[in-house]
């Protein structure tokens, strides 16, 4: 079973760390705050959590980090500690470090110091909640490539009342329906003769400027 | 059109701006900070951007945030300032308020003084990264409802070589196979008589515990 370790238990680190553990993987807890150490112990986050500073490579190596399958650095607001941890890592022979960054800046001295991969935690989420402020009726979008998406709308007042055969969106709009929801409920693949109510939720693939012709 | 305002110019507030400002809406970006200010004024991220201290009533009035429709309060650190803030934007009249919440209680306080939508970037990208790092054939899921699910995989070496009408996907896994990608570039709803190849990326629906089932 493989093992991972965190380092820095702020928010992400900490979501991180309990996630795999709840999974049921071995996850080592890491911060230079013992505070937050201890709550991490006292939260149940982790199998084993421990204080150092992870700017020390002879410190990383005791507590075994450098014989695991996968590290996280999740410390933002210091950037010189996430760079110099992450070399540490990777210079200790670990296979896969994930680091998150907090500006385009630190995600390229990420990826110099050998970083596999550089995630940018805040900034995702804030596009997203900016995107969907944007279009109400869109709730999610599953992006496949540029050109193509997933989405999950709203079902329109225009198509209240009308049967998926009635509506024929993959001749109108270009668009296949997946699935539609009535009070929170899925039913993937719905019988052609299905009539939509405004306000459930439909689920359509197709086209980005398909999608956009939608009256959502 | 509509207007926004971001009160807290951090990387989430910031991301926040940056978007609606490139999609053309006119957005205020707020912070105490004289610095974050500058900066948002010189990355050209918002339409305006002023200084101030949110969680004074006459001074988010006298910026005119009190007309605006969605207001979105970025600030995580500081949860007094955050709940204060939100606080005097509801009682200000403003119809939605979208705030970010760095730990459960303060989602609850938020929720409490009238926040019409929380959220938890950290936390939610934390658990995100989390699930992707243990199956990392399994890249990206768009949950639909707590029992199903559309996944975007990598075509495991069981399924090399074999067409789509010869997997039957429908029959032994109960999924609906939606599109293939061959680098980068997806094809929706493909013929039958597709032969995939290991690494190519597969999206199908269905019931999570069928989506267990994929050997990926
Ligand atoms: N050298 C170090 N060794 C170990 N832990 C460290 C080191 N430097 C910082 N940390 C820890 O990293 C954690 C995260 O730090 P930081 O404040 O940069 O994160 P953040 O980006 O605001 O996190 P989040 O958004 O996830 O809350 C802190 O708990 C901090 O104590
Ligand atoms: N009373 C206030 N009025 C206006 N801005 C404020 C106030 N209090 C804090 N801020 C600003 O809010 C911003 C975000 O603060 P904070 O450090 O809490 O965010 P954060 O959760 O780490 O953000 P992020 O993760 O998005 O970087 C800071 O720029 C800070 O100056």
């Amino acid at each position: 079973n493989r093992q991972f370790a965190v380092v820095g238990l702020g928010r992400f680190g900490r979501a991180v760390c309990m996630t795999l553990h709840h999974l049921g993987y071995e996850v080592l807890g890491v911060d230079s705050d013992e505070r937050r150490v201890n709550q991490a112990i006292n939260d149940e986050i982790a199998s084993h959590a421990l204080s150092l500073d992870s700017t020390d490579p002879s410190a990383l190596r005791e507590a075994g980090l450098f014989e695991l399958d996968t590290v996280i650095v999740a410390i933002g607001n210091f950037i010189q500690e996430s760079v110099i941890t992450t070399l540490n890592l990777k210079e200790g022979g670990v296979p896969h470090v994930v680091a998150k960054a907090s500006s385009e800046i630190h995600g390229k001295l990420l990826k110099r110091v050998g970083a596999d991969h550089v995630v940018y935690p805040e900034h995702e989420m804030g596009c997203e909640l900016a995107r969907s402020l944007t279009r109400p009726g869109l709730l999610e979008r599953f992006e496949l490539d540029p050109d193509h998406s997933i989405v999950e709308v709203v079902v329109p007042v225009e198509f209240d009342g009308k049967t998926i055969a009635d509506l024929d969106l993959r001749k109108r709009y270009g668009l296949n329906l997946l699935a539609v929801c009535q009070d929170g409920k899925f039913e993937i693949n719905p019988s052609p003769v299905t009539r939509l109510a405004k306000g459930w939720l439909m689920v359509v693939i197709g086209a980005n400027k398909c999608i956009d012709r939608l009256p959502v």
